[in-house]
């Protein structure tokens, strides 16, 4: 239940990040996601989607995420929608 | 709901289609329908009017676009699946209120769910974006961002209450009559697309699946099944229906008898995936949706002759399938296709279990359920002692339906068979 390959984490962060449940990185802090912050995107997002707030990879939130949709974000704000303050 | 933050000042709007799907049955002209109805969802509810423009001429506040992959916006398409269709919200920006439909889906009208993805579903949510509504958690609402199926008639539709809610926060309450255009149509005005007549769609109209009562439950592949009459709803693993309209049983269940109206109980068979459909003192075998064979006893599964079930289910704690009649139930043992000795046995052994259950299933992680009525039961995986707090309605859980403890038409669970309590008594190690 817990993405173990990176290349689980890759495709679960691009998910997450595309529909507004993460920022998008920032370039120039080359951040990791830390597990912590993924848990909470993943529970924010299953709470959108009327799952139980597992914040793991279950098989319900597995198969919502591959269920077709709008390309949209859920999260308005989040997905390159927040302006940058310049310093 | 959830509002992007723009809206239109203007209260009439134009749209145009540039682009067409290229791989679809439908015509350009069923195409500009569904829009149209698509639209008027929004419209016959805001005040706001629409009015189709030809986009070679004029470009209009909503330009449609069938495209696929990479298209000059921030979101390529995907193909087939996945990805289905976006819009830009309300701006002064050329490309806001812009549709965008994936030209590598199968875009569909009227056909079955499954076989393609409904246009005129797609497109409603689209103009809800296109009008500043963002995604909607409801699980009610047309803004959900995941595709669920086809909505039904479009001259019917209408926008639920998170919809509207949302709707009139940005346009306001409409206090006459929809607008209607004054400028002459490009085309003859739309009508609703044509359905052939389908003498495998039941004439009896389709119940409330929110009011229980179902004939047979069961988890074929992954998927919960609710059979009713003859309808069936289906639940995909993910926890949310298919469609909210039931399917026709003779539709989906290729080569069931006619006759047989009701399926009273279901299973899939672990051995070899088959799908059983029980209906009075037989049972039809199919493989995948088509029929395997001729209708078989029940006596072949060890219940004596004339006797018909209430549920079925095969428990994978020991491979052994449960027949259940009233308060009695048989056990089958697949592996040595013959029943296991010793049966009947009182179905109070399972603790907390309703008599003469409407169906019990297995769900994905193990545990099993008991429905009755309005109700369920759950015992964890491996128990046959259902835990606390149960039954619980099963509508909210289950079905997408609100929550009506306090509705007086919900009926009351029925009494579950006694629980084990303290007792004065010896238990040998025998016994």
């Amino acid at each position: 239940l817990e993405p173990t390959r990176a290349q689980d984490v890759s495709l679960l962060v691009d998910w997450l990040t595309r529909y507004g449940y993460l920022p998008p990185p920032d370039p120039a802090q080359a951040q990791l996601q830390s597990p912590a912050k993924l848990r909470d995107a993943l529970k924010v997002m299953q709470r959108f989607a009327g799952l139980p707030e597992t914040g793991l990879m279950d098989s319900q939130t597995v198969g919502a995420m591959r269920k077709p949709r709008c390309s949209l974000p859920d999260v308005l704000g989040a997905a390159g929608l927040v302006r940058r303050r310049r310093r | 709901y959830a509002l992007s933050g723009s809206v239109w000042r203007k209260r009439s709007l134009t749209w145009g289609v540039r682009s067409f799907p290229q791989g679809s049955q439908l015509s350009h002209d069923k195409v500009r329908t569904l829009l149209n109805y698509a639209l008027a969802v929004w419209g016959s509810e805001s005040g706001l009017s629409f009015h189709e423009v030809d986009t070679q001429r004029q470009e209009p506040d909503i330009l449609i676009d069938f495209v696929r992959a990479y298209h000059q916006d921030s979101y390529p398409f995907d193909g087939l699946g996945g990805t289905l269709a976006h819009a830009f919200f309300p701006g002064e920006h050329p490309i806001s209120g812009d549709t965008h439909f994936d030209d590598e889906e199968t875009w569909t009208y009227g056909v079955k769910d499954g076989e393609g993805t409904d246009l005129f579903a797609v497109a409603v949510h689209e103009f809800g974006h296109a009008l500043g509504l963002g995604h909607s958690s409801a699980p009610s609402s047309i803004m959900r961002p995941f595709y669920q199926g086809p909505v039904g008639d479009p001259a019917k539709y209408r926008l639920s209450p998170d919809d509207l809610e949302g709707l009139q926060q940005l346009y306001g309450r409409v206090h006459q009559t929809p607008h209607r255009p004054t400028r002459r149509p490009l085309a003859p005005p739309p009508q609703p697309p044509t359905q052939l007549p389908d003498r495998n769609r039941p004439s009896v109209p389709a119940p409330d699946r929110c009011e229980g009562n179902f004939d047979a439950i069961a988890n074929i592949r992954g998927e919960t099944f609710f059979f009713k009459g003859p309808w069936f709803w289906r639940l995909q693993p993910s926890g949310q229906l298919v469609s909210p309209r039931p399917a026709g049983l003779h539709r989906f269940w290729e080569g069931l008898p006619v006759q047989v109206q009701m399926v009273q109980a279901a299973y899939a068979r672990p051995g070899d995936g088959r799908i059983l459909l029980f209906s009075g003192p037989q049972f039809w075998v199919f493989r995948d949706r088509q029929l395997d064979g001729p209708p078989r006893p029940l006596t072949e599964l060890g219940l004596p002759p004339g006797e018909v079930v209430d549920a079925v289910f095969s428990w994978p704690s020991n491979g052994k399938t449960y027949l259940i009649r009233g308060q009695r139930y048989w056990r089958f043992d697949e592996a040595a296709r013959r029943a296991d000795p010793g049966y009947p046995r009182d179905l109070s052994l399972w603790e907390g279990a309703p008599p003469a259950p409407d169906d019990v299933t297995v769900s994905n992680t193990g545990d099993t359920y008991f429905f009755k009525g309005a109700h369920y039961w759950r015992f964890p995986k491996g128990s046959v002692k259902v835990e606390p707090d149960f039954p619980q309605p099963m509508g909210p859980q289950w079905l997408d339906c609100p929550a009506s403890t306090s509705d007086p038409h919900v009926p009351k669970p029925p009494q579950a068979t006694p629980r084990s309590r303290a007792c004065d008594c010896k238990c040998e190690i025998n016994r």
